[in-house]
C-alpha cells in the first residue's frame, strides 16, 4: 500500500486536517491506515487524541535511537494508529543536516518494518523542506499537497511542484502527486478564481473533490477526534468521505 | 523607534497578513515605516507589490556578503520600504545553524545602519524558530504573536510564550509581547471559545482590537497592494486601521 507524504511549504493550508481526516476515512473503510506525525509541533498527534508523549515514544526516537517504527504506534480512539511527534524532532535539522544519509532514513525504516507494509501510510509533515520533510518524500509513493483556496497558498504550490520534479531527477523516480484545494469558501469569488487558476496550471493533478471551509473541521481536533466522530452530517465530512472515496478509486493509495 | 518581530511558529496565522498592513498603516500615519522579509518564501515581498528579486538585492546579501541593510531596501507602492527575502534565506540554516554568533547578525546590522535607527521596523518571519527568526527575535525590541481563532493555533502560543520567557533569561532582557487574534469568523462559537481562553491566560497580553475573517484581506495581496489601497471600507481595512492605533497609543511602537 501507498506510503503518502502530506506536504506544502504553505502554512495553515489544512496539511494536519487533511491527514487526519483522510486517515479516518480510510480506518473507517477498514483499510487499517498508519500515521506517522512529522510535524514537531505534533498537531495531528494532539488532533489524534494520543496527546504529549515524551521523545522515548515518538518519532524522535526512531530518528535517534533507531527504535523501530512498530514499536511507536499508538492506537487512536477510533482505532487506526500513530507514530506520535515531540518537540525533540526539532533538533533534527541541526543534528543530521549535513548527513547525506539522514535524508533516507525513514525509507530504509519503513522497508525494515515488515509489520508496516501492507497498511496506507499518511505522513503530516511540517510546513518546511527541511531533514525531516526529506525523510518524508524520499520514503513516499505519492505526494498529496493541500492548498488552501486564497493567493499566498496559490505561490507556493508552483515552487513545490518544481522542487519535487528536481527530486524525481535526483532520484530518478516519478513522484506522482495530488493537489487537493481547500478550505473553499463558496461565497467568496476569490475562491473560485484561485480554484481555476490551479486548474489552468495542473490540470488533472487537481482533486475533484474541494474541502469546504466548514468549522466543524476547525473544532474536532479540540475533542481529539476525526470530523466524522465530532459530526458526521457536517460538510466537512461529507467533503473528506469523498475525497477519500475518490483517492481510493483513482488508485492514490494502491 | 522599536523594531518588531511578526511571530508565530503556527502556520497561517497572518503574520504576513499583518505586517503587511500594520506597516501601511503606519506609514499612512506618517511614520516612514520599514519591512524585514525574513521568510525564505517571501510572501511579504510578494504581497508589497516588489515582488521577485535576485539574492544579491534581498536579505540574503546581508546574511552572506555583508551588504548594509540601507542598500536592499525597495519601494512599496504605497512609499515604505521593504528589505526583500529570496528562497536563498533557506540555506541559512544549514550554512549558519551552528555557529553562536549567526543569531545576533541582524540585531548588529541595525545598530550599525543609522538611516534605519528612526524608523519602526516590522519583521515578518517564516514558521519556524531556527536561525533567521533568531535573528528577527534578538533584534527585536517587541513580538507581536498573531493568533487565528482556532484550536490547533491556541496550542501554538502557550509553547511560543514558554520559548519567549526562555530567551529572556538568556538574554537578561525582557522582550515585551502582544497577542493579536487574527481570522475571527464572528459566526463561530470556536472562534470566542478560543479569544476567552486566549484572554483567561495571557490577559492584557491580547491586543483588544480582533482582525475578523475578511476575503478584502485575502485578496489584496493578489495585487500587491494593502488593504487600505485595495478596499479603504472593508471590515479588514478598518480593523487593520484600529489596531495600528491601539498599539501605537499603547506606546507598542515607542
Ligand atoms: N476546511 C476547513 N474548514 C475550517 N477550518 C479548517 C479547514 N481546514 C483546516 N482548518 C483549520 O485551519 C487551521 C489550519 O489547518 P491545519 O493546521 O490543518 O493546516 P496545516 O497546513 O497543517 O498547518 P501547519 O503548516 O501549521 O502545519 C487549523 O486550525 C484547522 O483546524
Ligand atoms: N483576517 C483574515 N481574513 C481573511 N483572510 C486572511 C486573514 N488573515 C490572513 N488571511 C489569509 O490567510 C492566509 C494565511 O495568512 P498569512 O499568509 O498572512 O499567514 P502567515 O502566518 O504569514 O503564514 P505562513 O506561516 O505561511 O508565513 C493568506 O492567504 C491570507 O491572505
Ligand atoms: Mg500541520
Ligand atoms: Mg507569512
Amino acid at each position: 500500500m501507498a506510503v503518502v507524504a502530506v506536504f506544502n511549504q504553505k502554512g495553515g493550508v489544512g496539511k494536519t486536517t487533511t491527514c487526519l481526516n483522510v486517515t479516518a476515512a480510510l480506518s473507517i473503510a477498514g483499510t487499517n491506515p498508519v500515521a506517522l506525525d512529522l510535524d514537531p509541533q505534533g498537531h495531528l498527534t494532539l488532533a489524534s487524541g494520543v496527546g504529549h508523549v515524551t521523545s522515548d515514544h515518538s518519532m524522535a526516537a526512531f530518528f535517534n535511537h533507531k527504535t523501530p517504527l512498530v514499536q511507536l504506534l499508538q492506537d487512536t480512539s477510533r482505532g487506526w494508529q500513530i507514530a506520535p511527534a515531540s518537540l525533540e524532532l526539532a533538533k533534527l535539522d541541526a543534528l543530521l543536516g549535513s548527513d547525506p544519509h539522514a535524508a533516507s532514513l525513514l525509507k530504509k525504516g519503513l522497508q525494515e518494518d515488515l509489520a508496516l507494509t501492507g497498511a496506507p501510510i499518511m505522513i503530516d509533515c511540517c510546513p518546511m523542506l527541511g531533514v525531516l520533510t526529506l525523510n518524508a518524500l524520499l520514503a513516499a509513493d505519492r505526494v498529496l499537497v493541500p492548498v488552501s483556496a486564497d493567493f499566498l497558498s496559490l505561490q507556493g504550490v508552483q515552487r513545490l511542484d518544481s522542487a519535487l520534479n528536481v527530486l524525481e531527477k535526483k532520484l530518478s523516480r516519478k513522484i506522482p502527486r495530488r493537489i487537493l484545494v481547500t478550505r473553499f469558501d463558496s461565497r467568496r469569488k476569490l475562491s473560485y478564481d484561485i480554484y481555476d487558476k490551479l486548474r489552468d496550471q495542473f490540470g488533472s493533478l487537481i482533486c475533484n473533490t474541494r474541502i469546504g471551509e466548514n468549522v466543524a473541521l476547525a473544532t474536532s481536533p479540540m475533542h481529539g477526534i476525526d470530523v466524522f466522530e465530532y459530526d458526521n452530517h457536517s460538510t466537512g465530512a461529507a467533503d473528506y468521505r469523498a475525497l477519500a472515496k475518490e483517492l481510493w478509486e483513482s488508485g492514490f493509495f494502491a
